[in-house]
């Protein structure tokens, strides 16, 4: 019987950073990547979501070794688009979990997200591709996401 | 030489649902989740950053055939959960880039950023994994949108 979940995989070294109102017209996602590669930082998830005003955040994640001087780059980002603020956070963990054909199983994520739910985890960042589901959590809940996850899954057998 | 973007796809059967001002606090999203799938609705995407707030909301993607009945379920979620309303749109489509090894080449995104930018193109929403860069766009501006990244990425030759 296939499995639609093979594995869940736990970052601990990821870090969250968020560039907070910046004005939610064309070429400011531009500006805000070109300095981050300019610096030759490696940017792992990038979570846009929409906003209800002429604003919006841009968050990320990167690995923990560089999470300084990406406050330092985007706090100059943030000044010269006039945003809101910079928000960063080294202490999160991605969760996700991964599987062939995951996206053609409506209730994977709901599996995923009950899962941590129920263990009164809090998720803070959803993204998804087809074959991947990964939550940000607090890392102090990574060690208990990943037993709520392989046991809601199945995955110890 | 090998590529590191080899190919962009449309989606502009795509349609976008948000549910807007839900409680952060664990269970949440499987509530979400658990009344879409009880439905048998397909989701592509999911994206959630965070907020400052106490409230976040959450988007995720449909096939647009799907928006009303999806439209119909959040809004029974968002009156069960106490959340501040819901949104959506059917006229978005989803733009990719994608590409092995995507993710340790730090101007990728920049890059593509860089392309809809400059063709005066918003971005309304990102989501990312290793081998794919996605962006939400209007779908009016889904034809400039593939004309710019083919031309960026040279990706006619
Ligand atoms: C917020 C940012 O993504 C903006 N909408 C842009 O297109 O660059
Ligand atoms: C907003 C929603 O994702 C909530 N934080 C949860 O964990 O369910």
């Amino acid at each position: 019987k296939k499995r639609v979940v093979s594995g869940v995989a736990c970052d601990l070294n990821t870090a969250k950073a968020v560039i907070l109102g910046v004005p939610d017209e064309p070429g400011v996602a531009q500006q805000v990547f070109l300095s981050l590669a300019q610096a030759n930082i490696n940017i792992d998830m990038i979570i846009q979501s929409m906003m209800r005003r002429d604003r919006n955040d841009i968050a990320f994640t990167v690995a923990e070794a560089d999470l300084p001087q990406v406050i330092e780059i985007m706090e100059r980002v943030a000044a010269k688009l006039g945003a809101e603020g910079v928000a960063h956070d080294a202490k999160v963990a991605k969760i996700s979990i991964v599987g062939a054909g995951m996206i053609s199983h409506p209730g994977t994520a709901a599996t995923m997200f009950g899962a941590l739910g129920d263990a009164g985890i809090n998720i803070e960042m959803i993204s998804t591709s087809e074959i991947k589901i990964s939550c940000l959590i607090q890392e102090a809940d990574a060690k208990r996401a990943l037993e709520a996850i392989h046991e809601r899954f199945h995955l110890d057998a």
